[in-house]
């Protein structure tokens, strides 16, 4: 474990927090994308299911606890409890042309055709690609509160971090991980548009809007 | 070894 990687996780789990806090005392999801939500829940289900087999230590199992949790509370509270408010016209980006195209792709590039690697992969690709609904949705609504961009600069933060985490441990201890590195890389650079908008707008108080 | 396939990264 790293600063990198400490810091990393704990935006992430800042991120996810701040979201389900967010929609649970406003009890309202609205300009959240509940698609979103969901690409998340099967990225842990299918990146967690060592969770049962294999031990690595206290922090990263109750993490991964806490994150799958979350994850599914959250799509709980889009599409059962505060399904009224779920934004049904703008939530419109078609999900299945990240799962179907990702699903391929951990088939066929992975480092171990066994079930338990391939669903890994998967999460890893499908991880890179998840928000894509969620910065669709912002971009068509034109405009975002600022709690939802604070969450995803949180969001977009953290695997951030992780690529310092990554140069780190390949020259402290040649450990990469070139499956994690790629995608890792991808997800960033989708929110590089946010970044920009982020530090230049919403620091100073303006409410963010994409360019529609 | 095992150590390798394990994930060790949330």
């Amino acid at each position: 474990m790293n600063v990198f990687r400490l810091v990393g996780d704990l935006s992430h789990l800042l991120a996810i927090i701040m979201l389900l806090k967010k929609i649970w005392s406003s009890r309202s999801c609205a300009g959240i994308s509940g698609k979103s939500q969901l690409l998340f829940a099967l990225v842990f289900t299918t990146r967690y299911l060592d969770l049962f087999t294999s031990f690595i230590s206290v922090y990263n199992t109750s993490m991964k606890v806490i994150y799958i949790l979350c994850a599914y509370a959250t799509v709980y509270l889009i599409y059962v409890k505060f399904k009224a408010t779920y934004d049904h016209n703008h939530d419109t980006f078609r999900a299945e042309f990240l799962v179907v195209p990702v699903g391929g792709l951990a088939f066929l590039v992975n480092h171990d055709f066994t079930p338990l690697e391939i669903l890994w992969t998967f999460s890893i690709y499908l991880e890179s690609v998840a928000i894509m609904p969620q910065l669709f949705m912002i971009s068509k609504t034109g405009e975002a509160e600022s709690i939802t961009s604070h969450y995803l600069f949180c969001l977009g933060g953290y695997r951030a971090l992780y690529i310092i985490n990554w140069l780190y441990r390949f020259y402290s201890e040649g450990f990469f991980d070139l499956i994690a590195i790629v995608a890792g890389c991808v997800q960033t650079i989708l929110y590089c548009d946010f970044f920009y908008l982020y530090i230049t707008k919403v620091i100073y108080g303006q409410k963010l809007s994409l360019p529609a | 070894n095992g150590e390798e396939d394990k994930h060790d990264e949330l």
